[in-house]
């Protein structure tokens, strides 16, 4: 059962692609094989992945207007088991370029599908690393998806972004796409030192239930600091709390799919 | 000299709205006649300063579409001296909506100097709080302001989308405001524990000089519950590391002012 899962929050800086490498690195690990679509200009999960700007060829972007198709941008990362189809930035003025486009809602849904042998078969879990927006580039990735996961910081203002995009993947499933459910919410930088964190994870609790992921992912230093070394937190430091939580989560949404 | 500042960065969660929620509130509590702009769809400027979803009639939204103008949408709020333009859920999809109108880029600049009595008239500042994204509501912030300032998480992912931005700034200034300029790159979360803040700061710094902020925002967990009181950090907790160094940064913008 293959799997497309899009990683979208619009609110900025809540462990979108933190949670892209690592969730996609700790599945890999366990022999799945993953591949890494980064639809985000800043190409952070392209670079996070050891993919430097000078090495990507063909983007996600140029996949999407239809200048190459998607097997021509993919290339190997420093992870053994996952692919990555990198990003660039001409993807933030990608709202305008794909405005008048046929179809503009599902091109990426439609490269993955594409050809004799569509890139979607050779892969077990697709991760989809979404820019912090409800643009024509995230809906596209809620289209070509079965699931989203939505990694949410335990902060104020992180909550409050949550009926927007609750309203915005309703919608998308209305009119767009029949299958796409919220597959989970994992509540990230959790700081069990701080008060804070504690009322916005019981908060989401209680309005979302079950949909919150089990595992939370702790502030731990080692994370941020992985990136800069090109490696996901799970090659630089596999014994950190940050790698740990990430591997529990994929054992969890692991079981969540097998029991679904 | 009136002036009105772009508060900018396309990666997500590096402070903008605490950014131009404190240091507004900083200039204001100085006798400063403050307007804070939100452009951002998730409107958490507008929450911060206690301004509610069911309270804002008239936003920046309407404004920028022309069917209001920019004096009706302006509200006070629960800082003396500091009025806001809220925003609304609509600004996600502003892109589109923006693409066909006649002098798209320069909407809200327009409107902040329509009319016999200008709205630009009435303040000494006017901060406008961005989008994480160079969509054509960053571009009409930074066609609108003279200046911009930039908050920089002290993390490796923030580093990497500085170019893009300068790139995007150097465009603007060239194409569509010559008065542009970056007044100052202001370091965020600073965590004095860990190397990575540092090791940030010293980038940073090599990189582009006296346009960084000599004040660094420590990361203070006062900063981020003052938000779910509706109240900036100088009014939830004024004696804070983090609310001090906002006083510190109004400070040091204001000797630059004047210095220039
Ligand atoms: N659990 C964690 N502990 C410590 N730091 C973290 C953790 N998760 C993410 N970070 C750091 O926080 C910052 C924001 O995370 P990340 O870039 O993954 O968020 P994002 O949602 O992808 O941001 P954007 O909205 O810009 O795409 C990064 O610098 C990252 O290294
Ligand atoms: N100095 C600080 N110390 C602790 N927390 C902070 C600090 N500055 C900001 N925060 C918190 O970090 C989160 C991100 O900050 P903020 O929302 O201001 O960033 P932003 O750049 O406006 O995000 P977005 O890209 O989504 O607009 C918020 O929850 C905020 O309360
Ligand atoms: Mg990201
Ligand atoms: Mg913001």
């Amino acid at each position: 059962e293959r799997r497309i899962l899009a990683v979208a929050n619009q609110k900025g800086g809540v462990g979108k692609t933190t949670t892209a490498v690592n969730l996609g690195t700790a599945l890999a690990a366990v022999g799945k094989k993953v591949l890494l679509i980064d639809l985000d200009a800043q190409g952070n999960a392209s670079t996070g992945l050891g993919i430097y700007a000078e090495d990507r060829e063909f983007t996600s972007y140029h996949v999407m207007i239809g200048e190459t198709d998607l097997a021509s941008s993919i290339l190997p990362t420093t992870v053994k088991g996952m692919d990555i189809c990198p990003a660039s930035e001409d993807l933030s003025g990608a709202d305008l370029d794909l405005a008048d486009m046929p179809r503009r809602a599902h091109l990426l849904a439609d490269a993955l599908a594409a050809g004799k042998n569509p890139v979607q078969n050779n892969y077990d879990y697709i991760m989809i690393d979404c820019p912090p927006s409800l643009s024509m580039v995230t809906i596209n990735a809620m289209v070509a998806s079965s699931g989203i996961i939505v990694p949410l910081q335990c902060e104020f203002y992180a909550l409050e972004g949550l009926s927007q995009l609750i309203k915005t993947v309703r919608r998308v499933k209305a009119t767009l796409n029949p299958a796409l459910d919220i597959q989970g919410v994992v509540l990230t930088m959790y700081d069990s030192r701080n008060n804070l964190s504690a009322q916005v994870a019981d908060d989401v609790r209680e309005y979302l239930g079950d949909v919150v992921y089990e595992t939370k992912i702790p502030r731990n230093v080692k994370i941020s600091e992985a990136p800069s070394h090109g490696k996901p937190a799970l090659l630089y430091d596999y014994s950190c709390a940050g790698s740990q939580a990430y591997i529990h989560l994929a054992s969890e949404l692991l079981r969540r799919e097998h029991d679904a």
